[in-house]
């Protein structure tokens, strides 16, 4: 099993703490921090680790993309081209291989699913989070999340995810949409559905340390108020997010991609 | 009294409910909200209000200057311009006011403070805070404060702040600095006074809603995991910037303004 995941959003929101806490791994480690001058110069990068995880006895390649510079410059209105290059050029190598002689060994470095975060100030999406979903919405699965969801009460979180969705729609962005569920599905997995597709943007915190609740030892974050727990349900919707990815919606995200996005983009190759 | 302070950063940072919280005013009630669309326009505006405050028996007219738009296009490389240029049409004004006739009734409106709001969402200064901050260090007296302190832990207030503070240093930015106090003051006073400078960029939390805290109703965010209360210094910094402002530094951050920055204004204006 393959399976590709973009993550896209400002430095310090919280991303590859939030990568590290859903595959339990610390894909990062060497990540070297930029000085204020360095990153004054930065451009947007792209980076791709891979990491061989086992979820459920199923082993399974994941490739995470990152974006390190995306919304960090002065001026930000390029930053979303390398993004829309990277992912058309997966399309276009895996167009070459497809019509080549070898097309048995195909690699699928096509990205699945696209992370993408949008900062918890509160007052809905800004003008970078829309003009990139704009122009990348048509090229891959956008799944939005609200990030460090311990920023906002449950009164803020619900009121931010309205006003995201509200201006998603007004903007005629086409995020990722979850496939309805089998008629014959039972009544306990058509409310869990229901669920998720209302939580959407998923509000997300994410913890590299592990501290103690309770005589539990959790993830999560100590403050002098409390501890937030990253996989408590009460606290944010990481773990429907993280159910979704791994577990339930995995073969959708690749067959979409597959099937809509990829297949835009033969089109317009053969056309052209 | 006549003070006049300058709340800059981009929109979401919490500074209309911190000012709020520090003037215990309700200063923004007729703000309306701007739609996705509206902010993709927008560029940086100048908003002035004023209140009549009375701090212990003192009567103070309160200006609070508002720059929305700030930092939030997609494009924030002119940002400053408009900032720059109504702090400098204010020593405009005093300048003519006071080489004209009428010198005993001129009103000064030359900013005196300018509170910048760093997010919490970084890994430290980010470019737009850096440009600003030298642009604007020789001009307004800057005190850089940590918005929305309670999205942080306290170890990474202390990592952030020292982080800040180095790159404050390293790109030769002057921030407003705090007066030596003088030698015959009590000890207690001088103990305040080294804390109160060991605490630059000060962390705070601002609240436009009252709690219950242990019988007690103070000014806070409720939260699953807790409650943060604004006045408490074991969770964020509001109760020293609120003194410094207002009791123990409010006649200096005056005098700096008028011995400094408008008189390095003067010059330049003798000299052309
Ligand atoms: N409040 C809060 N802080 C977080 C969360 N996740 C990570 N952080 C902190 O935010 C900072 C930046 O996190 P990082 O994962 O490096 O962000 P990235 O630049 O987007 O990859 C670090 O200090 C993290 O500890 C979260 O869910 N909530
Ligand atoms: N986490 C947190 N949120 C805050 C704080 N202060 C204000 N907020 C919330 O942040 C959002 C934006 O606040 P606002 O004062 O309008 O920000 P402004 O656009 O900078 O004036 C609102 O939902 C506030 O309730 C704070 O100290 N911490």
């Amino acid at each position: 099993f393959e399976f590709t995941l973009m993550v896209v959003g400002e430095s310090g929101l919280g991303k590859s703490t939030l990568v590290n806490s859903l595959f339990l791994t610390d894909l990062y480690k060497e990540r070297k921090e930029l000085s204020a001058d360095e990153r004054i110069e930065r451009t947007v990068d792209i980076k791709r680790n891979s990491i061989d995880i086992e979820e459920q006895g199923v082993r399974l390649r994941l490739t995470v993309v990152d974006t390190p510079g995306f919304g960090d410059s002065v001026n930000c209105s390029n930053s979303w081209k390398p993004i829309i290059d990277y992912i058309e050029d997966q399309f276009a190598q895996y167009y070459e291989d497809e019509s080549g002689l070898n097309r048995k060994n195909i690699v699928d470095n096509r990205v699945h699913c696209c992370l993408y975060f949008i900062s918890p100030y509160g007052h809905g999406l800004r003008p970078i989070d829309v003009g990139f979903m704009q122009r990348l919405h048509d090229k891959v699965n956008i799944v939005p999340v609200l990030a460090k969801a311990d920023c906002l009460t449950p009164t803020e979180v619900r009121t931010l995810k309205e006003r995201v969705m509200r201006e998603i729609r007004e903007q005629d962005i086409n995020i990722y949409s979850f496939p309805d569920c089998d008629s014959d599905e039972d009544e306990d997995y058509k409310q869990q559905d229901k669920e998720l597709k209302a939580s959407v943007p998923f509000a997300v915190i994410g913890s590299n340390t592990v501290v103690e609740v309770g005589g539990k030892r959790v993830r999560g974050r100590l403050y002098p108020w409390g501890i937030t727990e990253v996989e408590n349900p009460k606290h944010c919707d990481f773990v429907k997010l993280r159910n979704m990815l791994i577990r339930t919606h995995m073969q959708d995200l690749k067959e979409v991609t597959r099937d809509l996005h990829y297949e835009n983009y033969r089109l317009r190759r053969i056309q052209d």
